[in-house]
């Protein structure tokens, strides 16, 4: 049977779940309980898809994306590619209460979190750097690169611009290497 | 990825996600995750939702505010959530994919793409019926 209030969200992160039921309780609102929520998994990494430490890029840098948006007055939140700032949605919600904007990315992004008050850090961890350092011995594979030189499937970058290739590259899928 | 939906005792609806993307991503890539209506979309007059997976492929079906849009006609979240996974399967079969919704009257539902190795989809719920973080799961 339907009842309200309600908090669900994507896969087993119960802990997430229960930050935002909490929040509910003590009296906030469902945009407070949404961002405690996201919070206790960016706090806990979760499955490792989120928050610091995890899903290193080419250059082994961890960088996060979030939003939040208010389905009473449409106001959205956003940040991408946000770097050195753990606490990702919290910073998209300063977006929206704080600037005219809905979203900020890049560098650019985590100056602004840091006039709101967060604190910079490095978002690599021993984890991390030992999953990237295993990543450029496999010859940086898997990558998103496609339709360079060298092969991608085969090399490491820096690549440039390449033939077309008629049929795309066959790729595994990680479930656990997704937004 | 985290996508979450909280419906508040008096019909009002949020929605967010987080997330730290796709692994050895190129730098500079934005996922599905920030783009309101691809990462999670809102509104309180029809319900929430929030997705999870290949961000590159999903954030160009915007599946969240389809959801929510069919929502808002009367569809039940779990088949809201099933008909933005096919909209988004009809030209990428093979993508990796999730999504959760609920409406506004606390039903709620969830979806995702049937692949090698992910057959099944599991998500969280917590309401006064369930007093406690419940683990739910659906067949993609």
């Amino acid at each position: 049977r339907a009842t309200l209030p309600l908090v669900i969200n994507t896969w087993e992160f119960q802990h997430a779940a229960d930050a935002a039921w909490r929040a509910l309780q003590a009296g906030g609102s469902v945009m407070d309980a949404v961002e405690k929520g996201c919070s206790r998994c960016e706090a806990e990494q979760c499955d490792g898809s989120v928050g610091f430490g995890g899903h290193p890029d080419e250059r082994g840098e961890t960088t996060l994306d979030a939003m939040i948006m208010n389905g009473n007055t449409m106001e959205v939140g956003a940040v991408g590619d946000l770097r050195r700032i753990k606490n990702a949605i919290s910073v998209a919600r300063a977006v929206m209460e704080h600037t005219e904007h809905t979203l900020l990315v890049g560098e650019s992004a985590s100056q602004f979190a840091e006039n709101m008050g967060f604190t910079a850090e490095d978002l690599t961890t021993n984890n991390s750097i030992s999953v990237f350092t295993q990543w450029l011995k496999d010859n940086c594979q898997p990558n998103n690169r496609k339709n360079v030189s060298p092969d991608p499937s085969k090399y490491c970058g820096p690549y440039k611009p390449g033939p077309t290739l008629k049929h795309r590259r066959r790729r595994e899928i990680d479930i656990h290497a997704h937004d | 990825t985290i996508g979450m939906v909280v419906i508040g005792r008096d019909g009002q609806i949020a929605a967010g996600t987080s997330t730290n993307g796709a692994n050895y991503k190129v730098p500079g890539r934005v996922g599905d995750s920030p783009i309101a209506g691809a990462g999670s979309y809102a509104e309180s007059a029809a319900g929430g939702a929030a997705a999870t997976g290949n961000g590159d492929v999903m954030m160009r079906f915007l599946p969240s505010y389809l959801a929510v849009e069919l929502m808002r006609i009367g569809t039940e979240p779990s088949t809201a959530c099933e008909t933005a996974i096919s909209r988004i399967k009809r030209h990428n079969p093979g993508f990796f994919g999730a999504i959760i919704c609920a409406n506004s009257t606390g039903h709620y539902g969830a979806a995702c793409n049937k692949i090698p190795g992910f057959t099944r989809f599991p998500f969280v719920v917590y309401n006064s019926q369930t007093n406690t973080p419940l683990l739910q799961s659906v067949d993609c």
